[in-house]
């Protein structure tokens, strides 16, 4: 069984709380609102309500026994910074926290965060990249360099295979799967292409690769 | 010359009106507060003050000559259904609504939002998924019902090559790249594996595919 504590239920921790409840691990909410705290009761172990920002308060619930704990705390910058802090000093394993901007995640990491995660800027990122270019339907940061990204196929690509583009040489990017799409005939499929199959107008690209090379695949047409 | 408007200015709306305008875009910043306009001016093209619920402000921007419009407001669900509403009314040709919870977004879809983002639910989805599971370090839904999946190598796989495991076969799933353990002579690298490759007990899998395969493989250890 995982144990898992989730402090702060706006609409981020909420989800965060039901959701690990519902992959079976063992979770207590918090939340310093009695509101919240009994409107999630229902859908977690165990519901409290108390401040997590004073040290006793914290020491109460017994973290260093918990897999992580997770501060989903937005707006109150202070209260975020201060119960990261307060769960380092009562031995917390792992630390999960939820930064506003870029200072707040600075600091987050500097009192004891093992993870830092920023809901809005993740997710304004991944629109951006989509509407700013008309070829790119979806694009995550995977590590150091790497993306991946969704790309519809260019009309000067179709008709050619795989071996005779060249991505590979040519952009250093690897195409991973491609999402065919759906006709009269056939449903939409995934495949795991070879290097011989050769792309259709409708195909959507699964690419891996650097930045550098994405930006020039995307500019295509 | 891409043209948008980025209607509610706060962390997700800030976030997307300043990137689309690093990106090279036009951008029109809307927000009825203010300060938060005043704030946004020197980021975007042009930054207005107005309540974008009222018919003839909405009638004023022009939204039809535009390629699409982000409706960032959070909160204030009223204002986010009626915004919507009314840009559709003005014939803007798509248009990307932020929703806060599940009703939101179906009314959101029909009153005329062409794509509906939810930033706490993707964002709090990636981070149960990874908590949840020991073996799963990141994870996150890719358009075309296609998932990306950052798993520790399974302890069975370790001293086996790609093509021996058979995972396109057997779980119908690419691994794309590879992101080995640093180690005392060596630093943590990534690399795009070929069928040959023997897994490492540190190696970090990227995995593409359906979610039905991930899961499958998420069980094993
Ligand atoms: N010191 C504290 N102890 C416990 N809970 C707290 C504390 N401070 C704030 N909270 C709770 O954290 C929750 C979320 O915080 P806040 O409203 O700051 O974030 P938010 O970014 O607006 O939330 P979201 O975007 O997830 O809806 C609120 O329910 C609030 O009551
Ligand atoms: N009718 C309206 N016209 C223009 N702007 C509006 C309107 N209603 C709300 N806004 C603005 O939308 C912005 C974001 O809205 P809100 O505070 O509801 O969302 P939020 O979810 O808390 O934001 P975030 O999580 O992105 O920080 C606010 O700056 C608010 O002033």
């Amino acid at each position: 069984y995982r144990q898992f504590a989730v402090i702060g239920l706006g609409r981020f921790g909420q989800r965060v709380a039901t959701g690990l409840y519902q992959m079976g691990a063992e979770v207590l909410a918090i939340d310093s609102d009695a509101a919240k705290v009994a409107a999630i009761k229902q859908q977690v172990t165990a519901a409290v309500c108390l401040d997590s920002a004073r040290e006793e308060a914290v020491r109460s619930l017994g973290v260093d026994n918990m897999d992580a704990v997770v501060v989903a705390i937005g707006r109150d910058v202070q209260a975020s910074i201060l119960t990261t802090a307060l769960l380092q000093q009562a031995g917390c394993p792992y630390i999960v926290a939820r930064a506003s901007n870029e200072l707040h995640a600075q600091i987050l990491g500097m009192v004891g965060a093992n993870r830092v995660i920023y809901p809005e800027d993740e997710e304004a990122k991944r629109l951006v990249r989509g509407l700013a270019s008309p070829h790119v339907l979806d694009q995550v940061d995977l590590v150091g360099d790497l993306e991946l990204a969704v790309l519809k196929a260019p009309r000067s690509f179709c008709g050619k295979s795989l071996v005779e583009l060249g991505l590979r040489q040519k952009y250093t990017v690897n195409v991973v799967a491609i999402r065919t799409a759906e006709t009269d005939t056939q449903a939409a499929t995934t495949i795991f292409p070879d290097a011989h199959y050769v792309l259709q107008p409708q195909d959507q690209l699964y690419v891996v690769g650097p930045s550098e090379g994405l930006r020039r695949l995307d500019g295509l047409d």
